[in-house]
C-alpha cells in the first residue's frame, strides 16, 4: 500500500468521524442528506459483498466493517433517533434516488469487466459511488447556514477521491498488471463533481468566512 | 486478471 491510498483511505475514515461526532454532539443531521448515506449504503453492500468470499487483508476487512456499520448508523439515526430525526432537512433533500441508481445499474450491466452477478454488483457500485454525494450537493445549495463541520465533512470526503488518482496514478507507475479504466474514470468523474465545491470551501476558508455556496 | 488486482481497494 502506498502513502496516497493510506491517506485517502484515512481522509475517508476521517469523514464519517466528523458526521459520527457531528451528529453525536450536537443532536442534529441539520444539512446532512439521508439520500446520499442511504445510497452510500448501497455502494458499500454491494461493493463489499466480497466480505463473505475474499479475504484480503486484515486491515482491508476491519476498514470494510467500518464503513458499513458507521453508514447503517447515521441513517438509524436520522430515521429512528426521536431527537435527530426531528432535525433532518426533509423537505429540502428532495433529489430522487431513481435518477442516479438506474442509470448506474444499466451502465453496470453494459459496461463492466465480467457479466457475473458479483462482478456486476461491484461495478454498479464503482459508478454509483462517483454520484451519490449529488443529493448532499444539492442540500448544501439549499441551505444558508451550512455548519463548518458540515463543511468539512464533505471536504475529506472529496480529498479522499483525489488523493486515490495520485493511487492510481502511482500504481500505475509501478504494478505491471494494474489497468482499472472503469475504476479511474469513475474516480475522475466523482473528482470532478466537487471541483466546485471545493472552490467556495477554500475561498472561505482563506476569507474566513462562513462556507455558502451560490444558488 | 488485472481486474482482480484493485479489489484491495475500498
Amino acid at each position: 500500500m502506498n502513502v496516497f491510498r493510506l491517506a485517502g483511505d484515512m481522509t475517508h475514515l476521517l469523514s464519517i468521524i466528523v458526521l459520527l461526532l457531528k451528529i453525536n454532539a450536537t443532536r442534529s443531521c441539520r444539512g446532512i442528506s439521508l439520500k446520499t448515506q442511504e445510497l452510500y449504503a448501497v455502494v458499500f453492500v454491494c461493493r463489499y459483498l466480497d466480505l463473505f468470499t475474499n479475504f484480503i487483508s486484515l486491515y482491508n476487512t476491519v476498514m470494510k466493517i467500518i464503513f458499513l456499520v458507521s453508514t447503517f448508523t447515521i441513517i438509524y439515526w436520522m430515521r429512528f433517533h426521536k431527537v435527530i430525526r426531528v432535525t433532518y432537512d426533509r423537505e429540502q433533500d428532495t433529489f430522487r434516488y431513481q435518477f442516479l441508481v438506474l442509470p448506474c445499474l444499466v451502465l453496470a450491466l453494459l459496461l463492466n469487466n465480467e457479466f457475473t452477478a458479483m462482478e456486476v454488483l461491484w461495478t454498479f457500485s464503482i459508478y454509483l459511488e462517483a454520484v451519490a454525494i449529488l443529493p448532499q450537493l444539492v442540500l448544501l445549495q439549499r441551505t444558508n447556514n451550512i455548519d463548518n463541520l458540515t463543511g468539512n465533512y464533505v471536504f475529506l470526503l472529496g480529498s479522499y477521491r483525489a488523493l486515490y488518482i495520485l493511487n492510481w496514478v502511482y500504481r500505475f507507475m509501478t504494478e505491471k498488471h494494474y489497468r482499472q479504466y472503469l475504476v479511474w474514470i469513475s474516480g475522475i468523474v466523482q473528482t470532478i463533481i466537487y471541483i466546485d465545491f471545493f472552490y467556495y470551501y477554500i475561498k472561505s476558508w482563506r476569507n474566513n468566512e462562513k462556507l455558502s455556496l451560490p444558488a | 486478471d488485472d481486474d482482480r488486482v484493485s479489489k484491495d481497494e475500498l
